[in-house]
């Protein structure tokens, strides 16, 4: 499971 | 991209024009809290600083300019060009009391103590109570116009559609972000009773009044 740093989401 | 991602952005985009409209076609910012709108500009200015430094898509790109610019042009219909029709007397709630606490959990929980990092985590921990001025400005004067109550609608619906996104992600992607789901899920809970009444009134052709 991850969360990114680069934001796809707005 | 899913269908819930979608259809919540769009929600999100009907929102903003909703208000642009309202207050553009009756030349009134009245019922309209100011300080949740600066707030919700606060909020895209501090997420949105990603545009200098990654580029996701053309989509991605461009909503948040959108977003960007036109909470903006939303601060300048109601503190500057309709400023005689904001209704700042019902508009109490003390943005101190939000601001402060979130900026402090901010730098507490996030992903990475990075200043673009801690500035996101701040947004979306902002715009998960940026809301609370208006819907208290509506518990003070116990009613909406109509189409003020479209608007916190669509917008409410739009980080309830982002949890299913949420769900989806999880499942099919692996994808899961604490952060931006249990704020997101405190956005929503926010809202119910909201949907409640606008469900129950403004479905049936009524306007929104909270009961004595």
């Amino acid at each position: 499971l991850r969360a990114s740093l680069i934001k796809d989401e707005l | 991209m899913n269908v819930f991602r979608l259809t919540g952005d769009i929600a999100h985009l009907l929102a903003i024009i909703l208000l642009l409209m309202k207050i553009w076609k009756t030349r009134s910012c009245a019922g309209v809290s100011g300080k949740s709108q600066m707030m919700f500009a606060l909020v895209f200015t501090t997420r949105y600083l990603d545009l200098i430094t990654n580029f996701i898509s053309l989509y991605n790109t461009t909503m948040k300019m959108i977003f960007i610019a036109s909470s903006y042009g939303t601060l300048y219909l109601m503190f500057l060009k309709f400023r005689a029709t904001y209704d700042s007397n019902h508009d109490t709630f003390r943005m101190e009391f939000l601001v402060v606490p979130v900026a402090g959990l901010s730098f507490l929980v996030n992903h990475d103590f990075s200043p673009l990092e801690i500035l996101w985590t701040f947004s979306i921990y902002l715009e998960s109570v940026a809301i609370l001025p208006q819907l208290f400005m509506i518990s003070k004067t116990g009613e909406a116009e109509t189409i003020t109550s479209h608007y916190l609608f669509a917008l409410g619906s739009y980080r309830a559609l982002y949890i299913l996104n949420w769900v989806y992600r999880f499942y099919f992607e692996g994808f899961f972000d604490l952060i931006a789901v249990v704020a997101g899920c405190v956005q929503t809970v926010l809202y119910c009773d909201f949907f409640y009444l606008y469900i129950t009134k403004v479905w049936k052709g009524k306007k929104l009044t909270l009961p004595a």
